[in-house]
């Protein structure tokens, strides 16, 4: 559901109501720590990340407790907003100013220890007045157990490579699907559309190039050698609207390296940014 | 620690505790959170 | 991860928020009816000793106290049920703060069997559902290394003054005049005391006399005098508790 606040106009909230598998120890820790940092950040009230306004325990069985969480609600999310610009598009300066919130509030859940681990354009709402807000984050635990009971399909599109190759991951992998949902906010289409983990792999590595054996994480199923060489692909070729800085932050997100893969933190003083009023 | 528990009134305690909660949430979200519907007249005009 | 953040930004972060997890009220004064002081005494001092016999992380002890304070603050509650609320946020604290939490089963145990799993289990909803899930409380603990770090301590004597700082910590909580306290303040009075207690503050010239206090109120953006004060209480609450123990020591040999 969702529901108008009748008192304060312009916002809106909306119910999540997640199904809790409670043990012979109660409350499982993974819901307890989840729903804890949500609470805490809510503390923050940060303009660009969705709020949790309140958690409400219900109808509890010994073996399942529902809860419900009542979050902030805005009506648009990126993809509509995108399928909805006018052609030629969303508007360079737009983009920019969208990037800049985008980015932190990442950066605000990153110096949190929060990790979204699945940004998309359909989790950042978009309000009337063009402020970009993340949502979604932070219950990842939560709803991996919904998620195995429901046939909701996971889209690969974002996706960072060591998250494919099902190495370690932490916060960069948030990076890499900011850096897929730049280039789309210019092409109005998903940068990489792959089918499956290998062939998201495939996408990626035609346009970034197979990466080197040193840069290829270590004990992953996959080896490097599973995928024919392939250079890197001039990146102006997919985003030929994208100016110049914006290209080399571009590649700063898509970085195959984890670790050589720019912050939040850093990437909010990259020189694109500059003439941001 | 502070003499004999009794069983029965903490039974009696819990459901107190649970449905005041209940009453709460629902009072605050013009929802009826255990049946999942919204109950009219209040603050939030709910829509699926 | 490298890029999860830089010192100063989470400790202005905690800073910010560590007042909203403090207890609604003094509860004794105008809510509790049933329950008094002495016996939050002992109901910590119980929950102290599960910690202690348990050896478990330090801040699980503070972490429970916090919960059980802003819980007592907005609910009426009788004294037959203290102690199953201790022991419900003692299992709420470790499983926060641990990966191999307390079970019930043996948080029964410590109450001689008073209390079943099955009500630990209900009532651990009910005080989830009071504290309106905001459990991730800041605790004294979470700034005592950010308040080291900014000390001129020798290195060697650091994990002492850790320790003795820990159990202030666990001392103030034990006693409710400390409950409304934010816990920056307790942790740099704990810190204080730790430093003078060792005299540490005679060995280094810029932690003599006032220099200390003027160095710790600095680092958490305290009053000094405040920040004295609370030292003050805390080596005060340490003498009374040693003098307790001692007398039952002595009735003990008696």
């Amino acid at each position: 559901y969702k529901a108008r606040d009748l008192n304060n106009g312009g916002r809106f909230v909306a119910l999540k109501r997640v199904r809790v598998q409670t043990e012979e120890e109660g409350m499982p820790l993974s819901t307890i720590r989840e729903v804890a940092v949500l609470r805490q950040l809510e503390s923050f009230e940060h303009p660009n990340v969705v709020r949790l306004f309140d958690v409400c325990t219900v109808s509890r069985t010994d073996r399942e407790t529902k809860l419900t969480l009542v979050f902030e609600h805005v009506d648009q999310d990126l993809t509509t907003y995108l399928e909805k610009a006018p052609d030629p598009g969303v508007p360079p300066e737009t983009i920019k100013d969208m990037m800049y919130q985008l980015l932190q509030g990442l950066d605000f859940l990153h110096s949190h220890r929060v990790v979204h681990r699945d940004l998309k354009p359909q989790n950042i709402l978009v309000t009337s007045g063009g402020q970009i807000k993340l949502a979604d984050f932070g219950l990842a635990r939560i709803y991996s157990f919904q998620m195995a009971l429901t046939s909701v399909v996971v889209t690969l599109w974002y996706r960072a490579p060591e998250v494919l190759l099902q190495s370690s991951y932490a916060t960069p992998v948030d990076l890499w699907s900011v850096g897929c949902i730049f280039a789309e906010m210019f092409r109005r289409r998903p940068l990489f559309q792959g089918k499956s983990d290998v062939d998201q792999l495939g996408k990626i590595f035609d346009v970034v190039g197979v990466p080197s054996l040193e840069d290829w994480p270590q004990n992953v199923g996959l080896p490097q050698t599973a995928f024919a060489p392939r250079p890197p692909k001039p990146i102006e070729d997919l985003v030929p609207d994208m100016d110049e800085l914006g290209r080399s932050l571009l590649l700063q997100f898509l970085s195959f390296n984890p670790s050589r893969r720019i912050s939040a933190y850093a990437a909010l003083s990259h020189p694109y940014f500059l003439d941001l009023d | 620690l502070f003499g004999p528990v009794n069983h029965e009134e903490l039974k009696k305690d819990l459901k107190g505790r649970l449905h005041e909660m209940e009453e709460a949430a629902s009072a605050k979200w013009n929802f009826d959170f255990s049946s999942h519907k919204p109950l009219p007249n209040g603050r939030y005009n709910w829509k699926t | 991860d490298p890029n999860i953040f830089s010192d100063d930004r989470v400790l202005q972060s905690l800073l910010t928020i560590e007042d909203r997890f403090l207890p609604q009220c003094p509860y004794f004064k105008h809510f509790q009816q049933d329950i008094k002081p002495f016996m939050r005494r002992m109901v910590s001092t119980w929950m102290l000793e599960v910690c202690e016999e348990e050896s478990r992380e330090e801040e699980v002890f503070p972490l429970a106290i916090n919960y059980l304070d802003r819980y007592l603050a907005v609910v009426q509650t009788k004294k037959g049920c203290l102690q199953l609320l201790g022991a419900v946020c003692l299992f709420l604290a470790s499983k926060l703060k641990e990966s191999r939490p307390l079970t019930a089963e043996k948080l029964c145990l410590y109450t001689d069997n008073s209390i079943t799993s099955q009500e630990l289990l209900d009532w651990e909803l009910v005080v989830l559902g009071k504290l309106k899930w905001n459990m991730a409380a800041v605790t004294p603990h979470d700034f005592i290394e950010h308040i080291l770090y900014k000390l001129p301590l020798p290195k060697d004597k650091l994990s002492l003054i850790r320790k003795h700082a820990q159990t202030f910590i666990a001392l103030c909580a034990t006693d409710f005049s400390f409950a409304m306290y934010p816990p920056s303040m307790i942790a740099t009075g704990s810190v204080g005391a730790a430093v003078c207690g060792l005299q540490m503050d005679r060995a280094e010239r810029a932690l003599h006399g006032d220099n200390l206090s003027e160095l710790l109120a600095k680092i958490t953006n305290t009053e000094v005098d405040c920040l004295k004060s609370c030292q003050e209480q805390i080596e005060q609450l340490l003498r009374s508790s040693l003098r307790e123990s001692q007398e039952r020591q002595q009735r003990l040999q008696q």
